[in-house]
């Protein structure tokens, strides 16, 4: 990965964090550690969809992770199954050539270009689904260097989805 | 001044991208 292309994954990271926290869930996420369990991203996914991610989902989700990078990369190896199977089963679309987040490096190293990967997954999630309109009226609220470095994260994922 | 209207310019890119999401047809229910 060339640095140009690092530093934007860690500037989309950035954003992203910033529009999880407009979710208001439960457990913290201000940093890229607090993501690093999983928790958070599983908590977003079940207001994006309670139907599918539902509290049976969730339960899989090892909530007292700690310091144990087994159980996070456990744990974010569930969601990016879960976010993938929702875009093809919900969303009716497939990801194709988008490089997949290596949740090894999320879970052991809080990547935070990784993370930010998975994160642009759960932002297809929000703008596609049923309620998409809450979640794009609450993008539009952002920052305008923060919509900016959004829907060029779309745009990317617009161009690796097929019908 | 040319630094208002690249804002401006760019607020507008971004407002038809996010309202042509919104009218963008949404995933079929499974």
């Amino acid at each position: 990965m060339s640095t140009s292309e690092t530093l934007d994954r860690m500037e989309l990271c950035e954003s992203l964090l910033t529009w999880i926290q407009t979710f208001g869930v439960e457990a913290p996420c201000k940093t890229v550690d607090d993501l690093t369990s999983g928790i958070v991203m599983a908590q977003v996914l079940q207001k994006i969809d309670i139907v599918y991610f539902s509290d049976t989902w969730i339960s899989r989700i090892k909530p007292e992770v700690g310091d144990n990078w087994r159980l996070k990369i456990s744990n974010l190896k569930k969601i990016l199954k879960g976010i993938l199977d929702y875009n093809q089963e919900i969303l009716g679309q497939h990801i194709n050539d988008f490089t997949l987040p290596d949740v090894n490096l999320i879970g052991e190293h809080s990547d935070a270009a990784e993370l930010g990967r998975m994160l642009q997954l759960i932002l297809g999630c929000a703008v596609n689904c049923e309620q998409k309109q809450e979640y794009i009226q609450t993008i539009m609220m952002m920052e305008e260097s923060g919509q900016h470095v959004v829907m060029t994260a779309i745009q990317e994922l617009m161009s690796k989805e097929t019908p | 001044d040319p630094n208002m209207k690249a804002g401006a310019a760019n607020e507008g890119v971004l407002a038809s991208f996010f309202n042509s999401l919104l009218s963008k047809k949404t995933g079929s229910p499974g």
